[in-house]
């Protein structure tokens, strides 16, 4: 792939090997091996290679900000969004079930009045958790829904409103510009009140990741990232791209179908996870 | 677009008359690169490289008046040959009950899909019976419900657990007299070996026609570990790839086809109930190579 020394060359050809199958994508890969290359010319042992490399893709991780944007005027605001299937409402129902063992009042809001039983599917884990949840009737209009959970969130000084979306394709314009208007309604209603926009991406997803995650960022503006399903076999390197070009924040992961299974994300332990 | 980087690497040469193999080889990095950039699996695009190689070097393109259309020819050719070909149709028996078990991870599609399905056989004439099988999802076997009746199908989903449902829907179909019957199961990890086992079962009790392996189009490196493992363990007959009403190039229908050897039969293009298409792969051969 990249302009090769003759060299050893089997271990750089195993190392981009390993961050390709990675997801890591060829612009990282390429830069990440480049920069390597510089610094390990005199360097033949395997081990201390492996070492700068995991250095090299550390250095591309944020170094702060990970922890969730809260209020000192309560209540915050989380907006979940992001493509469909990814897992949005299980993670709203884990960002509530963690901030509620942590002492906060959590209220949540059904806005994916579309899909087939979305409402019931977030009722179930509200009650499971026992948070309350603001929901419409089916085909309701999204941003109402926004609309009285906000008012509600105030008037029952929760700390935190977590509102679930309905997946969609990041390509279809009306279904952006129903993003878009929840924003709005959200902010006319009460300015500064929205304090995080998390975006789902989904471990097993390939490149398609960051077109997602420029998408979202430029029609809606993104704080943070929740990447599920890290307990399937995919490596989720996707996110060293996503960092590295957006610089937003990775500040969740999912590693499994229990509410406990949810993590502050952590790069030292994610990068080395890739070697494993 | 890689057909225009083709041309570029190619046309600066054309006033001397005489491609050399290393524009060859710079034409196969392109390639190589925009595979890559589509989640088409790393060994498999190196393999696909070798052989369009082989092909390329030998005469094809070092002779051709239009090199960079040659090259992207071969490869396109090259990846509608590797998709199969042609269209797959379902393998239904026309006198037999037809029992079709939807599989995948989780979220890939299988709920929606089968509602798709349903909707698209029906429109066949055939006669439907779906089956939510799944206990574990919070509202899943309501997911199902609700699609069913927005189609007018009839849906099942009583039983003590997931194998009980599956032998009360056979049991139901055969009494009401239905031709085909579609069934829904939880989303699962290829390596939870008791979920895995689980749909062993389920097979075995049933004797499907087809089981078909819902996966999402936007799948990257890792469709090859899922796909293998579905298919070791299980054995998969068909494969229906969803979401490509996406901006994502779908290379991931490369490796699952690969490593697996079993046809994809339909795409999935929207989350309404017309959004199932028969699956041609010229066509998503142009658009994984972009
Ligand atoms: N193994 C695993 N499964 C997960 C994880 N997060 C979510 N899931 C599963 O993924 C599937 C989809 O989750 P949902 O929460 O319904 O996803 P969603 O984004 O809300 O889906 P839509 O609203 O339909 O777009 C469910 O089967 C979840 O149990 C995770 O971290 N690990
Ligand atoms: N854009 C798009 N969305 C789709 C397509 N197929 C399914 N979906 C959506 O993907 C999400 C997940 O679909 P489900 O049918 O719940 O997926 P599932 O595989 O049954 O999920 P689990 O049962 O949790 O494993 C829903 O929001 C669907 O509407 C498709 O072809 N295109
Ligand atoms: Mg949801
Ligand atoms: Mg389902």
């Amino acid at each position: 792939l990249f302009k090769k020394e003759t060299e050893g060359e089997n271990l750089w050809d195993e190392l981009e090997q390993i961050l390709i199958e990675a997801d890591m994508g060829v612009g990282v890969t390429k830069d990440v091996l480049e920069n390597l290359r510089k610094h390990v010319r005199m360097i033949a042992d395997k081990e201390e290679i492996l070492n700068s490399l995991e250095k090299e893709l550390l250095g591309n991780f944020l170094h702060d900000g990970r922890s969730l944007n809260s209020s000192t005027t309560p209540p915050a605001v989380v907006l979940m969004l992001g493509v469909n299937g990814v897992g949005k409402t299980l993670t709203t129902s884990k960002l509530a079930y963690k901030l509620k063992k942590e002492g906060s009042k959590i209220l949540l809001a059904a806005s994916d009045t579309f899909r087939a039983a979305a409402i019931e599917q977030l009722g179930i884990l509200s009650k499971k958790i026992e948070v309350d949840m603001i929901k419409h009737s089916y085909g309701a209009d999204p941003a109402a829904v926004c609309y009285d959970a906000v008012e509600a969130a105030k008037a029952r000084g929760v700390d935190f409103l977590i509102i679930d979306t309905a997946g969609r394709s990041h390509i279809d314009k009306n279904l952006m510009e129903s993003l878009k208007k929840i924003r709005r309604v959200i902010d006319s209603r009460f300015p500064g009140m929205l304090k995080e926009i998390l975006l789902v991406l989904d471990a097993t997803t390939g490149q398609n990741a960051l077109s997602q995650a420029k998408t979202f960022v430029d029609s809606l503006g993104v704080t943070g990232i929740v990447m599920t399903k890290l307990d399937g076999t995919a490596k989720g390197g996707i996110i060293v791209a996503i960092e590295k070009e957006l610089k937003i924040p990775i500040k969740f992961i999912g590693t499994g179908e229990n509410l406990e299974d949810f993590e502050v994300f952590d790069p030292k332990v994610f990068v080395s996870s890739l070697f494993e | 677009n890689l057909t225009d980087k083709l041309q570029t690497i190619f046309k600066n040469l054309r006033g001397q008359g005489v491609i050399s193999e290393s524009n060859i080889k710079e034409g196969l990095r392109e390639i190589q690169l925009a595979l890559l950039e589509a989640d088409v699996n790393y060994r498999i695009v190196k393999e696909f490289i070798e052989s369009v190689t082989q092909e390329a070097i030998g005469q094809k393109v070092l002779n051709s008046i239009t090199p960079s259309q040659k090259l992207v020819k071969i490869v396109n050719d090259k990846l509608i040959e590797l998709l199969g070909q042609n269209a797959s149709p379902l393998n239904l028996s026309s006198t037999q009950l037809n029992i079709i078990m939807l599989v995948g991870l989780q979220g890939s599609g299988k709920t929606t899909t089968c509602s798709k399905l349903a909707k698209f056989l029906h429109n066949k004439g055939k006669s439907i019976l779906l089956a939510g099988t799944d206990t574990q999802r919070p509202a899943a076997r309501e997911q199902l419900q609700f699609l069913g009746k927005n189609l007018g199908l009839p849906v099942i989903t009583e039983g003590e657990n997931p194998l009980d449902i599956a032998l009360n829907s056979v049991k139901k179909a055969n009494s009401s007299g239905v031709d085909t019957l579609i069934i829904d199961t939880q989303g699962r990890l290829h390596i939870n070996d008791e979920l895995m086992d689980e749909l062993l079962k389920m097979k075995e009790a049933i004797s499907p026609k087809e089981i078909l392996f819902v996966a999402d189009a936007m799948t990257g490196q890792d469709a090859v570990n899922i796909a293998k493992s579905f298919n070791e363990k299980l054995g998969i007959t068909g494969v229906i790839l969803t979401k490509l009403d996406t901006d994502t190039r779908g290379g991931a229908a490369i490796s699952i086809r690969k490593v697996t050897g079993v046809p994809i039969k339909f795409i999935g293009m929207g989350e309404k109930g017309e959004d199932l298409e028969i699956f041609y792969p010229e066509r998503l051969a142009s658009r994984i190579l972009g």
